[in-house]
C-alpha cells in the first residue's frame, strides 16, 4: 500500500 | 509591538511537547485575534493546525500583523524552563530577530527572560477545505491514546471503521490481529467521558498508528478527541483547547495500490 499524499486534500495557496 | 500574556503558561507548554516531534520549524502567525501555525511533518503525510484566540489571553496586544519562524525544538527546550504554575509572556519587536519568553511565579518572586533566536522559514501555506465529513467520533483522549498504543505493539496501521454498530479500531501483524469496539454511549456521568458517533455514512479508512501516536501527545491539552473521517479525505484529529482554539492533526489514509 501507498500513503496517498495530503496535498491532495488540501488547497496550495499561493 | 507583539505582547502577548497567558496565565495559564503550562498550556503553552503543553501545546509545544504536542507538535514538536511532528515538525522541527514552523512559522507562528500572530494577528490581533490571536496566533496560528500550520505546519506539514517534513514527510508532508500529516499537517498540524494550531489556533489560540486573543480572549484566552490575559493581555493580548498586536499591532500588526506578523509572522515568526521558530524551531520547535529550540522553543520546547526554552519553555520547559517555565514551572507549571508560571505566566508565560512571549514578546517581539517589529523587524527583530529574536522573540523573548518571560516566566512569572505565580506569586511573582521569580522572574526569568528567555530570548530565543528565529529563524526565515519558507512554508507552503496551504487552504484546508470544509469537508463534510461521512463520520465524526468523539470519545474520551485517554481512551484515544490507549487504544492507539495497545494496537502499536501489534501491528503498524489502524483500521478505524464506523457503522451504526460503533468505531472499531483494527490492526494485524507478525504475532496477531487486535479489534478493539467502542459503542456509542452517552449514559454517562461526566459528558467528557461519553463517546458520541455521528455518522452520516459508514466509513473505513487504514492510517499508519506511527503518526496518530504522535497526535496522542496532544491528549493533555483536552479531555475529549474529535476524529472526522470522509473516504480519501485526510482524518481530522482534533483536541480542543478550552475556550481557546485547537490544535488539529490530518493525516492522509494510507491507500491500496
Amino acid at each position: 500500500s501507498r500513503i496517498q499524499h495530503i496535498l491532495e486534500g488540501f488547497y496550495l495557496l499561493d | 509591538m507583539l505582547e502577548l500574556r497567558l496565565v495559564q503558561g503550562s498550556l503553552l507548554k503543553k501545546v509545544l511537547e504536542s507538535i514538536k516531534d511532528l515538525v522541527n520549524d514552523a512559522n507562528f502567525d500572530f494577528s490581533s485575534s490571536g496566533f496560528s501555525l500550520q505546519s506539514m511533518d517534513s514527510s508532508h503525510v500529516a499537517l498540524v493546525a494550531l489556533l489560540l484566540k486573543s480572549e484566552g489571553f490575559e493581555h493580548y496586544r498586536c499591532d500588526r500583523n506578523t509572522s515568526m519562524g521558530m524551531n520547535l525544538g529550540n522553543m520546547s527546550k526554552m519553555l520547559k524552563c517555565a514551572g507549571n504554575d508560571d505566566i508565560i509572556t512571549i514578546k517581539g519587536d517589529d523587524g527583530s530577530d529574536t522573540v523573548t519568553f518571560m516566566f512569572e511565579s505565580p506569586t511573582q518572586d521569580k522572574i526569568a527572560d528567555f530570548e530565543m533566536k528565529l529563524m526565515d522559514i519558507d512554508s507552503e501555506h496551504l487552504g484546508i477545505p470544509e469537508a463534510e465529513y461521512h463520520a465524526i467520533v468523539k470519545m474520551p483522549s485517554a481512551e484515544f491514546a490507549r487504544i492507539c498504543k495497545d494496537l502499536a505493539s501489534i501491528g503498524d496501521t489502524v483500521v478505524i471503521s464506523v457503522t451504526k454498530e460503533g468505531v472499531k479500531f483494527s490492526t494485524r501483524g507478525d504475532i496477531g490481529t487486535a479489534n478493539i469496539v467502542l459503542r456509542q454511549n452517552t449514559t454517562v456521568d461526566k459528558p467528557e467521558d461519553a463517546t458520541v458517533i455521528e455518522m452520516n455514512e459508514p466509513v473505513s479508512m487504514t492510517f499508519a498508528l506511527r503518526y496518530m501516536n504522535s497526535f496522542t501527545k496532544a491528549t493533555p491539552l483536552s479531555n475529549t478527541v474529535t476524529i472526522s473521517m470522509s473516504p480519501d479525505l485526510p482524518v481530522v484529529v482534533e483536541y480542543k483547547i478550552a475556550e481557546m482554539g485547537y490544535v488539529r492533526f490530518y493525516l492522509a489514509p494510507k491507500m491500496e495500490e
